[in-house]
Order: C-alpha cells, then sequence, then structure tokens
C-alpha cells in the first residue's frame, strides 16, 4: 500500500 | 514600470498551456534575471517553476522587482486572441491592479491590446536545493508523452525505475500489467531523437500518472524532456526553452506504508 506523498516532506518553505 | 517584448509570442502561448491544468492562480514575479513563476498545484504533490531569462527577450525592462497575481486560465483566455506569429508585449506600471498585453501581427497592420486585472495571491513558496541526482534521463519529449499517455490507460501510477538495462516505465491495473522499457540510444540521426541514461545509482519510483500526464502539455516546448531521479526526492520533469530557460514539473513519488 502507498500514499501519496507532499512537497513540503521534501523541500522546505521560504 | 516593466516592459517585456518577445518576437516568438507563440512561446508564451505554449508556456501558458503547459502550466495552465496544473495551477489556477498564480504569481509572476519579475526581476532583471527574467520573468519567472513557481506554484504548486492544490494538493501540493506538483509544482511548477518557470523561468524566462530576461536576455532572451528583445526588450526588457523592469526597474523593480514586481509580483503579478494572474489567473492562469483569464491569461490563456487573451492570449488565445493572439496569433502564433504575433509579437508578444507585456506591460505594467508599478503598484498597478492591471497587466496588459499586446498583441501585433508581424507585418504590423493588427495591433491588439488586452488588459487584465491583477490578483492578490497567497503563495507558498518552496526552497528547492540544488541536488545530485541518482539518475538523469534524456529522451525525445514526444516519446515520454505518449508513454505517460499509454500507460494511463491501464493503470493510475508508474513506476520508473533506471538500471544498467535502461529505463523502465511500469503500471498495473484491473486488466493487467505493462511494462515499457527504453534503451539507451544515441546512434540516432537527430540528437533529439536520441535516449540518453546518466545513472550513478539505480532507482525505483512511483508516480501518479495524472499529474505526469499534465507535464507533458509542455511537451511543444521542447523536443527533449530530462527526468531527473533520486530515490525519496521528488522528481524533476524538464522542458528547456531555447536560449530563454526552462520550465520544470517537480512531482512528489508515493510512499510506501
Amino acid at each position: 500500500k502507498s500514499s501519496q506523498g507532499r512537497l513540503e516532506s521534501f523541500f522546505k518553505r521560504t | 514600470m516593466l516592459e517585456l517584448r518577445l518576437v516568438q509570442g507563440s512561446l508564451f502561448k505554449k508556456v501558458l498551456d503547459g502550466i495552465k491544468d496544473l495551477v489556477n492562480d498564480a504569481n509572476f514575479d519579475c526581476s532583471s534575471t527574467g520573468f519567472s513563476l513557481q506554484a504548486m498545484d492544490s494538493s501540493h504533490v506538483a509544482l511548477v517553476a518557470l523561468l524566462l531569462r530576461s536576455e532572451g527577450f528583445e526588450h526588457y525592462r523592469c526597474d523593480r522587482n514586481i509580483s503579478m497575481g494572474m489567473n492562469l486560465s483569464n491569461m490563456a483566455k487573451m492570449f488565445k486572441c493572439a496569433g502564433n506569429d504575433d509579437i508578444i508585449t507585456i506591460k505594467a506600471d508599478d503598484g498597478g491592479d492591471t497587466v496588459t498585453f499586446m498583441f501585433e501581427s508581424p507585418t504590423q497592420d493588427k495591433i491588439s491590446d488586452f488588459e487584465m486585472k491583477l490578483m492578490s495571491i497567497d503563495s507558498e513558496h518552496l526552497g528547492i536545493p540544488e541536488a545530485e541526482y541518482h539518475a538523469i534521463v534524456k529522451m525525445p519529449s514526444s516519446e515520454f508523452a505518449r508513454i505517460c499517455r499509454d500507460l494511463s490507460t491501464i493503470g493510475d501510477t508508474v513506476v520508473i525505475s533506471v538500471s544498467k538495462e535502461g529505463v523502465k516505465f511500469t503500471t498495473k491495473g484491473d486488466i493487467g500489467i505493462a511494462n515499457i522499457v527504453c534503451r539507451q540510444n544515441t546512434s540516432v540521426d537527430k540528437p533529439e531523437e536520441a535516449t540518453v541514461i546518466e545513472m550513478n545509482e539505480p532507482v525505483s519510483l512511483t508516480f501518479a500518472l495524472r499529474y505526469m500526464n499534465s507535464f507533458t502539455k509542455a511537451t511543444p516546448l521542447s523536443n527533449i524532456v530530462t527526468i531527473s531521479l533520486s530515490n525519496e526526492l521528488p522528481v524533476v520533469v524538464e522542458y528547456k526553452i531555447a536560449e530563454m530557460g526552462y520550465v520544470r514539473f517537480y512531482l512528489a513519488p508515493k510512499i510506501e506504508e
């Protein structure tokens, strides 16, 4: 089973 | 005061067509470097980054950095009114609440201007660090679009794996399984027909095909697409815009639970 990752898990907010 | 003139106006049309399915509203940022944009889709799964460098414009005047919030589908409606051979100029005053698009026919016998209301958009900006990718695949953009389209008739997700064999695109659906392998192929007549695979480490990542298909709307911008992959990083799908910059799409992978 897989779930969709979100960009904030990889890149920091600036 | 902002004034950008692009003789190859169709390029603006292609950029908009390439990104408007993914993002509804976006801030376009103008500085001495160029005309740029960073925007995420509403679910924060995919991001588009656009750069059109100032040197690529026939005329580029940007007195101070400005950010202009625009609705992309409204912008696309206005750009649809420009002919493919038209010269496009984008004009705005500092602190104004509108932007003007001017379209000139190549023979200068038809000149149109469209004024569009700007909007205030609270957009979140992400810092995207330079990364060393485990694998970089360069392939004909039309081939990549074909693969994404074909696989989405069978499944919802694609596993992209890069190994010594080449790059493999796999999907699974109710009716069965599909695997498409593209091998490195540099012995072609034209460089834009080549598939080039640089691999430092094998990679295998799963992505939603719906987003990949949306990225391929940018295919008319470039004959070649560059796909950069690292395990546990968003994939980068890049369409270079000749002598001007790029449109890059970032897509977060599916995560195994």
